[in-house]
């Protein structure tokens, strides 16, 4: 990509189009070129060559600042909260974790606090069945809140590690429907100290800008400790969580690589960044 | 907004004569910083400001507005013209049952709006078939025949497929029910997967779909162009239905996906309930995206 060019106006122009196409946003991608310049000028970067190594070194300095491990609970069960906008991959990523989890010989319990949607609790028992793990659920119509009472309290009777509790896709904009958020958090933590000890907003790596303002809001409604970002085995790149990073530092524990429940790594920034450049 | 940002920029504008090159440059590098905002496509922001730039200079200055909105006016004609006409009309088979096929990315909203599509058209006196020929999601067929079951409509299934299979054979059951719709649900899928790509184009070989609709997530942001173009180079799109416009994303896909496909945005998703689907006004769009 930079064979034989010089570090001038065009170059930098390009560059600011890989970023802007990674969904970087204008506000980052400006903010990155502005930094590079500073560096050319400070004698930083002397060769092209330099540039790329300078940006991903920058990069992934910047994201490794938060920690991408999981939060685990000092004393079982580690409680562990998926919300997110309707259909990022919520309830598949939970049967990506319950898997890992299983992996590792652990006992995994899921709440289907998904009363909503048609099927979407026999979707996660579809999925409990497959791998192998037990599930809490209600009839549809049920409330959210007594799902998640049941499943912790099941999760504490039954001495699980993991509990993992889906919720059905909102809108951050229905404010009812945070609310609802708000409250299944305040069950889990009402139930069990500390909980949720992780709760992840899962964002779809096609999603735009608005990803942005979906961490703000869903933070403000469950504190957001972490994003898992799902469908990064396309052709997006997902480079919104720069942004999040950035202006609410909350870090990427997980990235979704498909469909099936062995499809998921746990993040890597240096893996992240070469693939944004690659 | 775009219109506040660009009053500044004019602020000192001495208001007479044509609107100057540098007035332009300035005006123009608001408005691409608006558009990337509004996720819409790099290359088609770029194209789109090479024409807007073209087509402002040299414009006089119209003496009762001021060149923020002159500005205003240019892009927004433009974006109109891009996002093309309202065409929201479906074209029915003068002979045997309409075939309407609903593909697009995981997640995108298709099995909810084949339901919603599917109660429009009852709304509109027709009689629809819900096809779930989605057989790999868990509990993507009962997804679907629960909607069926709320709207009293009937669902065609299979335990086996596969999805081609199951499409063919819903042509057989349509005719016994007497529906005059069919609508095929298919499994969300990537664009780069050519093994389900395939499997659409087996779908629309043996089943020849008088409609094959796009359903793509109005929140979709550079990546929208990628996958709506693969979607119509492989298969003959000829629709668009973006989901998920309750939200408050600005929504550039919508421009990217039509300037790339030149496929027309038929319907417009606006929340989860079955009836929260309308048809799709362009001219609201334009001015959603540009903010
Ligand atoms: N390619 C790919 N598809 C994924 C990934 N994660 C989830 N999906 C697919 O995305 C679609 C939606 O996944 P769900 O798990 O139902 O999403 P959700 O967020 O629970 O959806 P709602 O509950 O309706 O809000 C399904 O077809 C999944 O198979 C991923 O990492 N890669
Ligand atoms: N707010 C809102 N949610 C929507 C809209 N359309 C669909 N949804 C929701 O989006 C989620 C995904 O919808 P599905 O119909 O399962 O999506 P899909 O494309 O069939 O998913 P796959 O089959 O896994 O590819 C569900 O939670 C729907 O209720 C819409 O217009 N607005
Ligand atoms: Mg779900
Ligand atoms: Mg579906």
């Amino acid at each position: 990509l930079l064979k034989g060019k010089k570090i001038d106006e065009d170059l930098l122009n390009q560059l600011e189009e890989i970023l802007i196409s990674a969904d970087m946003g204008v506000e980052t991608s400006l903010k990155i070129i502005e930094d590079l310049k500073s560096a050319y000028k400070e004698g930083k970067l002397t060769g092209v060559e330099q540039v790329i190594d300078y940006l991903k070194l920058e990069l992934k300095t910047s994201l490794k600042e938060t920690k991408s491990a999981l939060n685990l609970s000092t004393t079982p069960p580690t409680v562990i909260l998926i919300a997110g906008v309707n259909g990022t991959g919520k309830t598949t990523s939970i049967a990506k974790l319950a898997y890992l989890f299983q992996q590792e010989k652990k006992k995994v319990l899921l709440a289907a606090s998904d009363t909503f949607r048609a099927a979407a609790i026999d979707q996660l028992a579809v999925w409990s069945d497959r791998i192998g793990v037990e599930i809490v659920r209600h009839q549809p119509g049920a409330d959210p809140g007594a799902v998640a009472f049941d499943a912790a309290e099941a999760a504490l009777a039954r001495q699980v590690d993991y509990l993992i509790v889906d919720t059905a896709g909102r809108l951050h904009t229905k404010t009812n429907l945070m609310k609802e958020l708000t409250k299944i958090k305040n069950v889990l933590a009402k139930k069990i100290p500390g909980a949720p000890h992780e709760t992840l907003l899962v964002l779809d790596a096609t999603t735009g800008q608005n990803a942005i303002i979906q961490a703000k809001q869903f933070n403000e409604a469950v504190p957001v400790t972490g994003l898992f970002l799902a469908k990064l085995d396309g052709t997006a790149k997902g480079g919104i969580i720069v942004a999040i990073k950035n202006q609410l530092n909350i870090p990427v524990k997980f990235i979704g690589l498909g469909e099936k429940s062995d499809d998921l790594e746990p993040f890597d920034a240096d893996k992240f960044v070469d693939a944004l450049f690659a | 907004g775009i219109s506040e940002n660009l009053q500044n920029i004019f602020r000192k504008f001495s208001g007479r004569g044509h609107l100057t090159e540098k007035n332009i440059r300035d005006g123009m590098r608001e408005v691409r910083m608006a558009l990337l905002q509004a996720d819409v496509n790099f290359k088609v922001v770029k194209s789109f400001i090479d024409r807007v730039t073209e087509k402002s200079v040299g414009q006089d200055v119209i003496k009762s507005i001021t060149p923020a909105q002159q500005i205003i006016k240019i892009v927004q004609d433009e974006m109109i013209t891009l996002m093309g006409q309202s065409d929201t009309g479906i074209d029915f088979s003068s002979s045997g049952p309409t075939i309407i096929m609903l593909i697009g990315l995981q997640g995108s909203g298709k099995t909810t709006t084949c339901a919603k599509l599917a109660k429009y058209l009852t709304k509109k006196s027709h009689h629809p078939l819900l096809v779930a020929a989605d057989i790999q999601r868990p509990a993507a067929v009962e997804q679907l025949k629960i909607l069926g079951k709320q709207l009293d409509l009937p669902v065609y299934s299979e335990a086996l497929g596969p999805p081609p299979r199951i499409c063919a054979q819903s042509l057989k059951f349509a005719a016994e029910k007497n529906c005059d719709v069919i609508i095929l649900d298919t499994a969300g899928r990537l664009h780069i997967d050519q093994e389900l790509m395939n499997e659409l184009k087996e779908i629309n070989q043996k089943v020849k779909p008088h409609h094959i609709w796009l359903v793509a997530d109005a929140m979709t942001g550079q990546d929208a162009v990628k996958s709506a173009a693969e979607f119509d180079t492989q298969l003959p799109l000829n629709g668009v239905i973006l989901t998920k416009l309750d939200g408050d994303s600005r929504g550039g896909a919508a421009l990217s996906i039509k300037a790339v496909t030149g496929k027309p945005i038929k319907f417009a998703g606006i929340g989860e309930k079955v009836t929260d689907f309308e048809e799709f006004h362009p001219d609201r769009m334009a001015s959603r995206i540009l903010g």
